[in-house]
């Protein structure tokens, strides 16, 4: 499926990967080793809920991530 | 079903709740019933035993409150997150809060049934994170099933009884609801139909989606597709030239369009057309080369004119004699890239779509990536 690009997707993905993937700000030392944090909490995200794990926003992890849900994160802290 | 990290759980089996305060919601005989039969869904599994405490503090602090609510977690408005419970644990721990914003109710599919709700949320009071498995009750998502014949699926009472062992008073349901596996070879399946482009093979309460451009199919509950279709369909198909999904069930019909159900169904088997003596179908399908609609009854089948809107004269046919070489009753149909492919059992017969004639017997989970 297309990778989404409007802000706002790509907002509501971060909040929602910070509130149940714990999702932390990157660093210069991530960027730098080349990981991003983003991309590997949106592939943990897409293997839980048995998506296709891309590691990319498509319009499928976005629909699922506008689902009512429990407020505890999926990966116990 | 996975616990917290620790395998965190209460260390008495005999278990305190207090419900602290009310939702405008529902009258508080609603709330106070709603909560007991949500704990009573886990005490039949275990042998933990709650007692509800009006004052002081309890093991269990149910409460309902909105936005910032004082423990760090603040909500956030109607929808999105709809409660959230601490894992067990002294302060916090076990505590139950429920986001006053949403529009909680005990008896209808509209809002968001508490019962369900508190469920969920007293699995993780009483130790249990959530579940990869779509349909276990600690899956993350909401999903309205009819409480009255709500069951606890097995994964959360395989999750339960790790933790606190089984209820030694009680047998456990001999038949609790399970998830299909895609890879069993014995699958079988009950409806299959395309979807502009996307697959959809039903099964019990779930269904697959299958995209062209993917090979991971994707389970998902019925219900929290289209809460109003009933689990356990007996055939779907997609009509090119209406747009639109039909899903039967007994002598309903449900019409679909995109995926929104479409208003003024469900209507009767006879609305497509079908003799008032069929009072049930096992499959069907629209076949692009002749521009008709195949309605299965499993040995049978009928032909359905779209464009004149009646049934073609000299049916029920047997279907082993337009499709030679199909053995046993057709319990789900599809057409797709040319080819028609019937499934009986385990089993799906594939023919050309042309000429009719049989190319393999496949697997029924052939298209499910197996």
């Amino acid at each position: 499926l297309p990778p989404l690009s409007s802000d706002e997707d790509e907002n509501v993905a971060k909040t929602y990967l910070m509130k149940f993937y714990d999702l932390t700000n990157e660093t210069d030392s991530d960027l730098h080793r080349g990981v991003h944090q983003m991309t590997l909490k949106l592939k943990e995200m897409q293997q839980f809920f048995g998506l296709e794990v891309t590691g990319v926003l498509d319009s499928n992890t976005l629909e699922v991530m506008k689902k009512p849900r429990c407020g505890v994160p999926d990966l116990a802290e | 079903y996975t616990t917290f990290p620790g395998n965190l759980k209460w260390q008495s089996n005999s278990v305190t709740y207090r419900i602290v305060n009310y939702t405008p919601d529902l009258p508080q005989s609603e709330v106070d019933r709603a909560i007991e039969n949500a704990l009573q869904v886990w005490a039949r599994v275990t042998p933990l035993r709650f007692t509800r405490l009006y004052t002081g503090v309890a093991d269990i602090m149910i409460s309902f409150g909105r936005r910032d609510h004082g423990d760090g977690y603040p909500f956030d408005g109607p929808d999105g997150i709809l409660a959230h419970a601490f894992p067990p644990s002294v302060g916090l721990g076990g505590d139950a809060h429920f986001d006053e914003d949403e529009t909680f109710t005990s008896q209808s599919s509209s809002g968001y049934n508490l019962f369900l709700v508190a469920t969920h949320e007293f699995g993780h009071a009483l130790g249990l994170s959530h579940s990869m498995d779509p349909g276990a009750l600690m899956y993350p998502h909401y999903t309205y099933t009819d409480p009255e014949r709500f069951s606890l699926p097995l994964d959360d009472i395989k999750g339960i009884q790790f933790l606190y062992g089984p209820n030694p008073e009680k047998p456990v349901d001999p038949t609790p609801p399970t998830t299909p596996n895609a890879c069993d070879p014995n699958l079988t399946i009950d409806a299959v139909t395309t979807l502009r482009g996307e697959m959809m093979f039903f099964k019990n309460r779930f269904f697959w989606r299958v995209y062209p451009q993917s090979n991971q199919p994707e389970l998902t509950l019925i219900k929290s597709f289209w809460p109003d279709i009933p689990d356990n369909i007996d055939a779907a198909y997609e009509s090119i030239k209406a747009d639109r999904v039909f899903i039967f069930k007994g002598e309903k019909v449900w019409a679909l369009s995109g995926y929104d159900v479409v208003s003024g169904y469900p209507k009767t088997l006879s609305s497509m057309g079908l003799p008032a003596t069929v009072k049930r179908i096992t499959a069907a399908l629209y076949d692009e080369v002749s521009g008709k609609t195949l309605f299965f009854d499993n040995k049978y089948y009928y032909s359905y004119d779209e464009t004149k809107r009646q049934m073609d004269k000299g049916y029920p046919k047997l279907v082993e004699k337009s499709f030679v070489g199909m053995q046993g009753g057709v319990t789900a149909a599809l057409q797709y890239r040319g080819f028609t492919y019937l499934f009986s059992g385990s089993n799906m017969h594939e023919f050309s779509s042309r000429s009719k004639k049989l190319h393999r017997v496949l697997r029924s989970n052939y298209f499910l990536g197996c």
